[in-house]
């Protein structure tokens, strides 16, 4: 998408959201 | 003549014997309580951390060590999906860069993720990721790189005319000294603008880790 909200993002904001990267996947089945 | 050769051959495998002692990971809990004291983990939250890094590494191969493949089956519950950013993380528990993760090296990376780690901590841990050269500052061509690599792996689609204008604004923001890169300085004064940045450095399952692995 490229609706407003994510053009405001900084750059890293949008990363984050994007490569949804969380260690969390370690605990959980 | 024949003798001095017989001496370098006995020479180089006594050497060869030596490197190869040298690059084996130690495996298993060797001793908790050094972890302990030079983690945030109790001895036993080490203890328990252990019990999920011995089914982290046992999942593919049963050597005792996480290799690439356990590490992405682990958070991803596949080893197909393509992450630049598992990749990223990976390679920075990896601290002796031998493609492999013995229970030391992913217990210490996982106290960066710890809810009681310090702020500076996760702030460097994360500046880590984004310098993909390691060269000590993350340049434009990186940040690009990054977000052109994630927004493909989510699907998200963004015209390269959009991705170019965010990265604009990014350094307009961080870059303060204006030399077209982001030092550690300059990110850690970008991070405590946004602190959302971090979001991801907290795992808030460590507070609970003797819970799920009595």
């Amino acid at each position: 998408p490229g609706d407003k909200s994510t053009r405001q993002m900084n750059a890293f904001q949008l990363i984050g959201m994007a490569s949804s990267l969380d260690l969390s996947g370690f605990f959980e089945e | 003549m024949v003798q001095c050769l017989d001496g370098v051959k006995h020479l180089l495998a006594v050497l060869f014997k030596c490197c190869d002692l040298e690059l084996k990971q130690p495996r298993g809990l060797e001793d908790p309580q050094v972890l302990a004291r030079e983690t945030v983990f109790s001895v036993s939250e080490v203890e328990a951390l252990y019990e999920l890094f011995k089914k982290i590494s046992s999942a593919v191969i049963d050597d005792g060590l996480i290799n690439k493949e356990e590490f992405q089956l682990a958070l991803f519950k596949t080893s197909k999906k393509e992450s630049l950013f598992a990749d990223r993380v990976f390679d920075l528990f990896d601290t002796k860069h031998n493609g492999i993760l013995g229970f030391e090296e992913f217990a210490r990376a996982l106290s960066v993720f710890h809810p009681n780690a310090s702020v500076e901590e996760k702030i460097d841990f994360s500046f880590q990721l984004y310098d993909l050269k390691q060269q000590g500052f993350i340049e434009r061509q990186e940040v690009k790189q990054m977000v052109v690599a994630t927004l493909a792996e989510s699907g998200m689609n963004l015209s390269d005319e959009i991705i170019e204008n965010i990265i604009d604004k990014t350094f307009e923001e961080a870059d303060t000294k204006h030399d077209g890169k982001i030092d550690r300085e300059e990110w850690h004064n970008l991070v405590l603008r946004h602190p959302s940045l971090l979001k991801n450095m907290t795992l808030q399952y460590l507070n609970a880790l003797r819970l799920c692995f009595p």
